[in-house]
């Protein structure tokens, strides 16, 4: 019927055949069932106008106005299939490469997103986010971690304790995500862990979105002097970064994400160290 | 051998520009060199306390097991599991440093089709081989060079996935061994190749 479930335990997704964007996440373990769409976008970056010379820099988010741009609105998708884990393969661009994981017993997907060398021969720097879109109705409310912490209750445009003038809508709203953020609408959660330092907000109800990669042309004037532009070279050839990282995506009956977030947190901070020794097996146990 | 220098980095790390990513350029080099320095020292203190932690003499004053760790497993790079003659069989060593059981996947970059995992009671456990993506190998290969200053040699073929279980702030050891096939010929191998399709 057009779509394509992936999953070899209770955790599953489905992907459109047609467009190769998810479609919905649901666990046959809690019941919950989530139609969710996933796709990368980038803000342009300010580099100052006419009201503000202030420009997107290190310190400084400040997208252009401009809404953000989507990368692709269809992808390619490559399917692989075991009894451990099932991968969905999607190159979202030249420069955009996802690998969504489903492990067998798992609550939860692994999302694997390699983001790099972000273009910039048009001039324009780039903040590159991915962003979950649900039909969830949250009320401008959104939860973020406090470093690694508690989740608190984060609304959009107001702060309990002043009386906020918003002018700047999307970066104003934008929150460091050390642990995660998540959604609630009553009846199910949308969790998102992440393992690095990121950026997040919920700019329109039901939406989730996560600052991946930035590469930007100007600086922002608060006193590194340099923009954002790091470069890797190889022999005489160098190129703009390359990000490679995972974030994971649950979802819960209402009150229940909790103990995942809390578990898969630890797990994901402090992961299981390997190491390799080449013996053979008497010997190892000889000794 | 000390955790010194990885102390020393990590603290010098803690200055706000270094946690907002804000040093310039030639800052934010100086303190991935002292980290990455720090680290490296760090594993070989980690590689000795796992070589006497798993040993049955326990004066480990010269302990006979040589651990090595693979920190760009990220990218595929992972020279023991990789070398096609890693011979009899390969010991995995794990470390939980939390204190609760775990059951997890492990992924690791293998040349071999034809491997099987067992557990440390010797029995074969289930595992499956996923075809290396080219994103994966060629960022290996940039990275490698940039960041090793060697040319990668030939990519690994594979990964090869399988399940382990670790006590709560102890280890567990897995083999990896050759001469069993992926289509589970060989005796009692549970060994399994991902089907792979590719929708119009």
């Amino acid at each position: 019927n057009g779509t394509i479930e992936v999953g070899p335990g209770p955790f599953k997704m489905s992907f459109s055949s047609v467009s190769g964007q998810l479609i919905r996440v649901f666990s046959s373990k809690t019941g919950t069932d989530i139609p969710i769409q996933q796709s990368y976008l980038w803000y342009g970056s300010s580099t100052g106008d006419a009201a503000d010379a202030q420009a997107s820099g290190a310190y400084i988010f400040r997208p252009n106005g401009a809404p953000p741009t989507a990368v692709s609105r269809s992808v390619p998708l490559k399917i692989i299939r075991g009894p451990l884990v099932d991968e969905v393969h999607q190159q979202f661009s030249s420069w955009i490469y996802q690998i969504t994981r489903l492990y067998k017993d798992k609550d939860h997907a692994e999302i694997e997103f390699t983001i790099g060398p972000i273009p910039t021969d048009d001039g324009v720097g780039k903040e590159v986010i991915t962003r979950l879109t649900a039909n969830m109705a949250t009320n401008k409310i959104f939860y973020t971690d406090s470093n690694g912490r508690d989740f608190l209750k984060r609304v959009r445009d107001y702060r309990e304790d002043w009386n906020l003038q918003v002018t700047q809508p999307v970066a104003g709203n934008y929150y460091p995500i050390n642990l995660g953020m998540y959604l609630e609408d009553g009846k199910s959660e949308l969790s998102v862990l992440v393992d690095r330092a990121v950026g997040g907000s919920s700019i329109q109800d039901g939406e989730l979105e996560i600052m991946l990669h930035r590469r930007l042309l100007a600086d922002d004037s608060r006193g590194v002097g340099e923009a954002l532009d790091e470069t890797v070279c190889v022999k005489d050839a160098c190129q703009g970064l390359t990000t490679r990282g995972i974030y994971y995506l649950s979802v819960n009956p209402s009150g229940n994400g909790a103990q995942w977030r809390r578990t898969a947190g630890q797990e994901i901070y402090s992961p299981l160290l390997l190491a390799f020794s080449h013996q053979t097996e008497e010997v190892w146990k000889a000794s | 051998l000390s955790t010194t220098s990885l102390g020393d980095a990590m603290g010098l790390a803690q200055h706000h520009d270094a946690v907002s990513g804000t040093a310039k350029q030639h800052t934010t080099n100086d303190y991935a060199k002292r980290l990455s320095s720090g680290s490296s020292k760090a594993e070989i203190v980690v590689n000795l306390a796992l070589s006497c932690l798993t040993s049955s003499n326990k004066q480990c004053a010269s302990p006979s097991t040589n651990f090595t760790q693979c920190n760009l497993l990220n990218i595929s790079y992972c020279p023991p599991t990789e070398d096609e003659s890693f011979g009899e069989s390969l010991v995995l060593v794990l470390y939980n440093p939390l204190g609760w059981a775990r059951t997890d996947f492990i992924r690791i970059p293998v040349n071999d089709d034809q491997l099987s995992v067992r557990d440390s009671g010797g029995n074969f456990i289930e595992s499956q081989l996923v075809e290396l993506d080219n994103a994966t190998s060629n960022l290996r290969k940039f990275y490698v060079e940039a960041y090793l200053g060697i040319s990668s040699k030939e990519k690994p073929k594979y990964w090869l996935v399988f399940q382990v279980s670790v006590p709560p702030l102890g280890w567990n050891t897995y083999f990896i061994s050759k001469g069993a096939g992926a289509d589970g010929t060989g005796t009692g191998s549970k060994s399994h190749m991902s089907t792979t399709a590719t929708p119009e």
